[in-house]
């Protein structure tokens, strides 16, 4: 699956 | 994780304590608006519908949990709560808060990364969060004498916002991996220009060491 970097912060 | 988002998640956790502090021992939730407080605590719900299907740290889940619980707290002491309940400025805090949602929900079903309930609720969080706090300026500017905790509360709510800013700048050049995220920046940017009206006189009530109060 791709990474969803945005989903890492709060 | 970079010291510009550590930062911001620290003047975020900060905001909310100082909140949580004021209600806890003044028992008093003048000046703040619950209209804002109940956006923020339907914020975290949809966004964080995460917490238990997906590990990303134990940061992020102990930060997540902060959150939520802080938030429906503040809501628990200024609806039921038998002392605080009573300060709360009923009156003047009335900001039709519920046509913020309806829009956002809309737009989020509109303009989202992948049509999925998770990805639309997250969307819709993002949206909500960006105008969140649009009532309880609209009260700061209606009570004008604003008391140096609630103040804070916003000066902290508008630092963390800006700090995130910096962060997504810093992730983009320094992560090979982080890609653009239009939705958030762009959100994100609109919400902190919201606060850039109450910066200035907040900083200039610091700097000339007098209460802080905003014009009519």
């Amino acid at each position: 699956s791709s990474p969803e970097p945005t989903k890492d912060e709060l | 994780m970079n010291i510009f988002r550590l930062a911001g998640d620290m003047t975020h956790l900060m905001s909310v304590l100082v909140l949580l502090l004021k209600i806890h021992t003044i028992k008093s939730c003048a000046g703040i608006s619950l209209k804002t407080q109940e956006l923020y605590a339907l914020v975290f719900a949809a966004r964080y519908l995460d917490i238990f299907t997906h590990y990303y740290s134990l940061y992020n889940t102990v930060m997540k949990l902060i959150f939520l619980g802080s938030s429906f707290s503040i809501l628990w002491y200024m609806k039921r709560h038998k002392v605080v309940r009573r300060s709360y400025d009923k009156d003047q805090d009335t900001f039709r808060h519920h046509f913020l949602v309806l829009p956002c929900l809309v737009l989020a079903l509109l303009i989202n990364e992948k049509f999925t309930f998770k990805e639309v609720m997250w969307t819709f969080s993002i949206y909500l969060e960006a105008v969140a706090i649009l009532p309880q300026l609209v009260l700061l500017q209606r009570t004008r004498n604003v008391d140096n905790l609630t103040g804070q509360y916003v000066f902290l709510l508008g630092a963390y916002r800006g700090l995130y800013i910096i962060n997504w700048i810093y992730r983009y050049f320094a992560e090979p991996t982080y890609s653009t995220h239009w939705i958030t920046w762009i959100s994100g940017l609109l919400q902190t220009l919201l606060y850039a009206d109450f910066f200035y006189y907040y900083i200039n009530s610091v700097k000339n060491n007098v209460r802080l109060q905003l014009p009519a």
